[in-house]
């Protein structure tokens, strides 16, 4: 059955959006079926993956109900299957029009179980906060992936993290288990990045999928190209150690 | 007579926060009175400053009006006067709460002009979004300051920013001018970095400090240590960029 995952932390720039794109291209080349959600108001997810997004009906007129989730769908080009539904700038006023909506928890939950028999894999990146939008893809998960940034304010917001992914799995969806941590930028020169991998590693030694992302220009460089790095520079450090970590996801879920 | 700043960008992880400490830090060892207000739930402001914020109230108290500005502003050690007004989790849900208070973008406004008149120079740091949190500090300001990480996506969020300091400054606070800008985690390395900055450089040659501050693991290791860059480590080349941008600003103000 489908794999959902929400790609979350509200900590800002700890690659959310980097791992989502690289995550999904790397299992997309792999054959898999995948959709990537941009629940981002900034959009960095359809523009690494090269889908239009700044004129066209995205993830926000899904949850405002003015569109079906199966006819905002891109295609991403050079991939067997990898769909994008984008963000537009629109998405930035959805959470205050939430709100006041009925089961507003729930908007996107319904919307990718229409169409998420399609897809092998749903990746769902959020935006830098724990809102309504993050809340929604909470709702709408079967897995919680978080990265972390081996820097050291990333470790001052997981407490917050945790916290909401419990309420949520208890209030509006049990079955969410947060199964998987990703490091990234990791600097394997510098005592503070080995100290939050070792500090991680020891906190969440079952969730952690201990291959490192390290810091690489390549990745940066790619989005400007309007792609990933699975596709700018395969065979760089990145890109690789992307690749690793999607196929221990994969590996992981067969076990299941 | 003081000078309010906002420093934004709803674009994660840029340089917000660390910008924000080391000015303000910069500028109370230059001997000015300087408040820092930390309107981001994540609090890590107030942890570089080394100040107690997960338990005691906070902008949160003051924004809901349970507590006054005065009674929440804590002393930063170390400095001459250097002050920080601390956030904690309840923050989080300021946004919400926020929405159906009467004149709910001018609560942050009343509360600095009870005592702004104290300090020479005033700093809010705010969280990675365009919400009504940010919208607060935008009316309560007279300035604003963007830190621009040298990296692609950095750009693609500009225009969204630009527009909102357009819509506050036109309906809510028309004294508001986008009077700094300031590269972060500069990389002189790599072509990303130079183009970005080039980039910066030709659509804001007014707004920009062209003293970009460089990437150094000396400036992301201060926060473990509850400090600055500043008092970390004053000689290392973020420290001084740092230094010199603080000056910068401290002189176009004199020239206004
Ligand atoms: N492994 C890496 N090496 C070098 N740069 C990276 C790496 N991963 C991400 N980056 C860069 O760091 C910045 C932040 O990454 P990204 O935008 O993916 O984070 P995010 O968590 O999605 O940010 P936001 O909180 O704004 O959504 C981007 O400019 C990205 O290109
Ligand atoms: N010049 C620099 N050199 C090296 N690291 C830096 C530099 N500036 C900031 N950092 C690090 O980069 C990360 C992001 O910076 P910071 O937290 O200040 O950004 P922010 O915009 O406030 O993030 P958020 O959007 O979460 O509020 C932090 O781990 C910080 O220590
Ligand atoms: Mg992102
Ligand atoms: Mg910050």
């Amino acid at each position: 059955s489908t794999r959902i995952f929400t790609v979350a932390n509200q900590k800002g720039g700890v690659g959310k959006t980097t791992t989502t794109v690289n995550i999904a291209a790397a299992m997309a080349m792999g054959g898999l079926r995948v959709l990537v959600i941009d629940l981002d108001p900034q959009g960095n997810a359809s523009t690494a993956l090269g889908v239009e997004h700044r004129d066209s009906a995205g993830v926000y007129e899904v949850l405002m109900g003015s569109a079906q989730m199966s006819e905002v769908v891109q295609k991403v080009a050079g991939f067997p299957v990898l769909d994008c539904v984008s963000s537009n700038t629109s998405l930035a006023n959805a959470e205050i029009n939430l709100v006041s909506m009925v089961a507003r928890e729930l908007q996107l939950k319904e919307a990718i179980d229409s169409i998420s028999v399609n897809y092998d894999y749903v990746f769902i990146d959020c935006p830098p906060s724990l809102g309504l939008l993050t809340i929604n893809a909470f709702a709408a998960s079967k897995e919680l992936l978080i990265p972390i940034q081996t820097e050291y304010y990333a470790l001052e917001g997981l407490s917050q993290l945790l916290e909401t992914y419990g309420v949520v799995k208890k209030r509006l969806n049990p079955t969410l288990i947060l199964s998987t941590i990703v490091l990234t930028m990791f600097d394997s020169r510098t005592r503070l990045s080995n100290d939050v991998a070792a500090n991680v590693r020891s906190h969440f030694p079952n969730e952690l999928i201990d291959i490192p992302i390290p810091r690489a220009v390549r990745v940066s460089e790619a989005p400007s190209y309007n792609q990933t790095v699975m596709t700018y520079d395969p065979l760089s450090p990145g890109a690789i150690a992307y690749m690793q970590v999607a196929r221990e996801i994969a590996e992981r879920g067969k076990a299941k």
